[in-house]
C-alpha cells in the first residue's frame, strides 16, 4: 500500500459517500446519470467476485463490501424510491455502445482467458468509459449542481492517483499490470475536460456551465 | 518489465 493508492480509494470511497448522501438528503437524484450508476454497480460486481475466493485483507474486503453496497443502495435510491426525480429525458446515453465493444475487447485482450480474469477485464474496461453517461447528460442539460461537481473531481482525482499508485509500484515493486493502466490513462483523460472546468471557473458558487 | 499478477487492488 502506498500514499497514492490509499488517497485514490479514499477519494473513490469519498466520491461515492457524496452521491449517496446527495440523492438520500435531498431526497432527489436530478441531474444524475442512472445508468452511470448501474454501469458502476456493474463495474464492481465483476471486479470483486474475489471476495467469494480469497481474502487480501481486512481493508480490501471492508472497501469492496462498502463499494458493492453504496452502488446497488444508489441504484435503488434512483430508480425506485426517488424514481420521480430521475431525469430519463437527460440520461439517454446509449451504453449498449459501451457494454458490447467493452465486452468484445474483454474477451480479445486480457492476462488469461479464464471466466474470472475475464470479468476482471471487463469491469477494467468498463470503468474507464462508466462515466460517460453522466458527462453526456451533463453536457445535455449543460449544468451541473455543485455537489456533482464535487462528486466528479473525487471520482475522477481517485484513478488519477492511481495512475501516480502504478508508477510508485513499478519504480519500487516492479509491479505493472498494462491493462490497469491504459484504462485507467483513458478513463483520467475523460475527466480532462471536466477538471479543466472544476479548477478554472471555480465554480463552487454557480452551477457548472459547459 | 515482469509481470505481478496478484489483485491487491481495488
Amino acid at each position: 500500500m502506498n500514499v497514492f493508492r490509499l488517497t485514490g480509494d479514499l477519494s473513490h470511497l469519498a466520491a461515492i459517500i457524496i452521491l449517496l448522501l446527495k440523492i438520500w438528503k435531498s431526497r432527489s437524484c436530478a441531474g444524475i446519470s442512472g445508468k452511470s450508476q448501474i454501469l458502476f454497480a456493474i463495474v464492481f460486481t465483476t471486479r470483486y467476485l474475489d471476495l467469494l475466493t480469497s481474502f487480501i485483507s481486512l481493508y480490501n474486503t471492508c472497501m469492496k463490501v462498502i463499494y458493492i453496497g453504496c452502488a446497488y443502495a444508489t441504484v435503488y435510491l434512483i430508480y425506485a424510491k426517488f424514481r420521480a426525480t430521475y431525469d430519463g429525458n437527460h440520461d439517454s446515453f446509449r451504453v449498449e455502445f459501451l457494454v458490447v465493444p467493452v465486452g468484445g475487447l474483454s474477451v480479445l485482450i486480457n492476462h488469461d482467458f479464464s471466466p474470472l480474469e475475464i470479468l476482471w477485464t471487463f469491469s477494467i474496461y468498463l470503468e474507464s468509459v462508466a462515466i460517460l453517461p453522466q458527462l453526456f447528460m451533463i453536457s445535455k442539460t449543460g449544468e451541473a449542481e455543485t455537489i456533482t461537481t464535487h462528486y466528479l473531481f473525487c471520482l475522477g482525482l481517485y484513478r488519477a492517483l492511481y495512475l501516480f499508485n502504478w508508477i510508485w509500484r513499478f519504480y519500487f515493486e516492479g509491479f505493472f499490470d498494462m491493462i490497469a493502466i491504459v484504462a485507467g490513462v483513458v478513463q483520467t483523460v475523460l475527466y480532462c475536460d471536466f477538471f479543466y472546468l472544476y479548477v478554472t471557473k471555480g465554480w463552487f458558487s454557480r452551477p457548472y456551465r459547459l | 518489465g515482469h509481470l505481478i499478477k496478484h489483485k491487491d487492488e481495488l
